[in-house]
C-alpha cells in the first residue's frame, strides 16, 4: 500500500479496499478540507464512502458520482484522479479555488461496492447490485432504473433477470436510499453529475418522458460548452443532449429524479470508448480520460457557481 | 470465479430502422445469452454485445444473413481480463 496520495498509482485499477484506503490517506492528509462521510451501508454492508471537500460551513453543494455500474471501472478510476486533483488544484487553480470558496464539492468514488467488489472477484462483467431478488435466482439491481423519476415506465425492466431490471419498488436498493436520503437531507446541493462510461456522451434530463425539462435550452447550452473543453484536450468527441433523445428512453434515472428535486444541473457522463476496449479499457486510458472529464466538469461547477439559483 | 474464454465483443454498425429492428429481435433470444454492452436504438450508434462462445455461429450467421456489418471489436474477452489482471498486480508490485 502507498504511504501518501503521492505515491497512489492512479494509472492502474483498483480495488475497493484499495480505493477506501486512498480516501482515509486524503482525509488524513487535509483534514481541515477533505472529510469522509459515511450515509449509508451497501446491501452487503460496505459503507458508502463519500468525500467532503470543503472550505466553510453551510455551502451550497455540488455532487459527483461515480461507478454506480459496477463493470464500468474507470469511473471510480477517474473518480479518485478528480479527488486528487481537488486537493493539489485548490488554492492554485483560480476557478477551483473560486468554486471551492463557495461550494462544497461531495464526491462518491464507488456508488456500488458489492458490484465492483464482485467484478474483481467472481465476474468482471457484473453491472447490477448484489441484492437477492425474491422469487428469482438471479441477483441485483440496475441501480440506474431504481429512482422514483417514471420508475417502472418504459425503458426499464420488471424481469430481475435483465440487465435493466428496476427493482421491486423505487429506491429498493440501500445504494440508491442512501444517495436520495444524502440529497434530501443536504437540502441544498445546486449541481448533480453521475458519471458512466461508455459511449462518448454528456447528458441531461430526460429519460423516461419525452417532455423537455423547462431548463433545456441552459442545460444544452451548457452542455455544448462542457464537450467543447472536454474536446479542446485530446480532441474526444462527445455527444450531447437529453437522454431521450441522444440514447434511449429509460425510466427511473438518477439525474431525472435529481432535477425533479429541483438540483438544475443534473448531468450524466458517458466516458471515453476508444473504439477497441469497451469496459475493458486500458489502465492507461484513466489518466487522460479523467483529464478531459475534469475540463467538463469545470466547465459545469463553474457555471453552477456564476449562476446561482 | 466466472471467466469468458472465446467471448467475443462484436461491434455492429446498423444502417437502418430495419436493422435495428432485428437487432432487437436478437437481443430477445434469450437462449444465445447475450450481453448488449450498448442497446440498438437507432441506426446512428453502434451496438457493441459480448458473445458467448457457444452463440458465436449462430450470432455471425444471423448477421451474414441480414447483411449486417460488424466488426470484432474484442476477439476473446478473457485475454483482456488476464492482461487487465498482470496490470494491476504488476502497478502493485511496482
Amino acid at each position: 500500500q502507498p504511504r501518501t496520495t503521492d505515491g497512489y498509482d492512479y494509472a492502474s485499477y483498483h480495488t475497493f479496499s484499495e480505493i477506501t484506503s486512498f480516501m482515509d490517506m486524503l482525509v488524513q492528509e487535509k483534514p481541515n478540507f477533505v472529510s469522509k462521510l459515511v450515509i449509508g451501508k451497501s446491501y452487503e454492508g460496505r459503507p458508502l464512502n463519500v468525500l467532503k471537500f470543503s472550505t466553510g460551513a453551510n455551502r451550497p453543494g455540488i455532487w459527483i458520482d461515480t461507478g454506480i455500474h459496477a463493470r464500468e471501472w474507470v469511473t471510480p478510476a477517474s473518480g479518485t484522479w478528480f479527488a486528487k486533483k481537488i486537493v493539489s488544484d485548490y488554492g492554485h487553480d483560480t476557478v477551483l479555488t473560486a468554486i471551492l470558496d463557495k461550494f462544497d464539492i461531495f464526491l462518491e468514488i464507488v456508488t456500488n461496492p458489492d458490484g465492483f467488489h464482485f467484478t474483481h472477484t467472481s465476474n468482471r462483467m457484473w453491472r447490477k447490485t448484489r441484492k437477492p431478488n425474491d422469487g428469482s435466482i438471479c441477483v441485483g439491481v440496475d441501480a440506474n432504473r431504481n429512482w422514483d423519476a417514471g420508475f417502472g415506465g418504459a425503458g426499464s425492466s420488471n424481469n430481475p433477470c435483465s440487465e435493466t431490471y428496476r427493482g421491486p419498488s423505487a429506491h429498493s436498493e440501500p445504494e440508491v436510499k442512501a444517495i436520495v436520503d444524502f440529497v434530501k437531507s443536504h437540502g441544498n446541493l445546486k449541481a448533480f453529475v453521475s458519471i458512466h462510461s461508455y459511449s462518448q456522451m454528456l447528458l441531461y434530463p430526460y429519460g423516461y418522458t419525452r417532455t423537455p425539462c423547462k431548463d433545456q435550452a441552459e442545460l444544452d447550452e451548457l452542455a455544448k460548452k462542457a464537450v467543447t473543453d472536454l474536446k479542446s484536450l485530446y480532441g474526444t468527441n462527445y455527444k450531447y443532449g437529453s437522454i431521450i433523445n441522444v440514447i434511449y428512453q429509460a425510466s427511473g434515472g438518477t439525474i431525472d429524479w435529481t432535477y425533479n428535486q429541483g438540483i438544475k444541473y443534473s448531468y450524466t457522463f458517458e466516458l471515453r470508448d476508444t473504439g477497441r476496449y469497451g469496459f475493458m479499457l486500458p489502465a492507461n486510458q484513466i489518466i487522460p480520460t479523467a483529464e478531459e472529464t475534469w475540463l467538463a466538469l469545470m466547465a459545469i461547477m463553474e457555471h453552477t457557481k456564476n449562476n446561482p439559483y | 470465479k466466472e471467466t469468458f474464454e472465446g467471448h467475443q465483443v462484436l461491434r455492429i454498425i446498423p444502417i437502418s430502422e430495419v436493422q435495428i429492428n432485428l437487432l432487437k429481435e436478437l437481443s430477445k433470444q434469450d437462449h444465445l445469452l447475450l450481453d448488449f454492452w450498448t442497446e440498438p436504438i437507432h441506426d446512428s450508434l453502434a451496438v457493441d454485445v459480448r458473445v458467448p462462445f457457444h452463440s458465436l455461429q449462430a450470432v455471425r450467421a444471423f448477421l451474414g444473413y441480414h447483411e449486417i456489418h460488424y466488426e470484432i471489436m474484442i476477439h476473446d474477452l478473457q485475454d483482456l481480463m488476464d492482461e487487465e489482471q498482470r496490470e494491476m498486480m504488476k502497478s502493485r508490485a511496482s
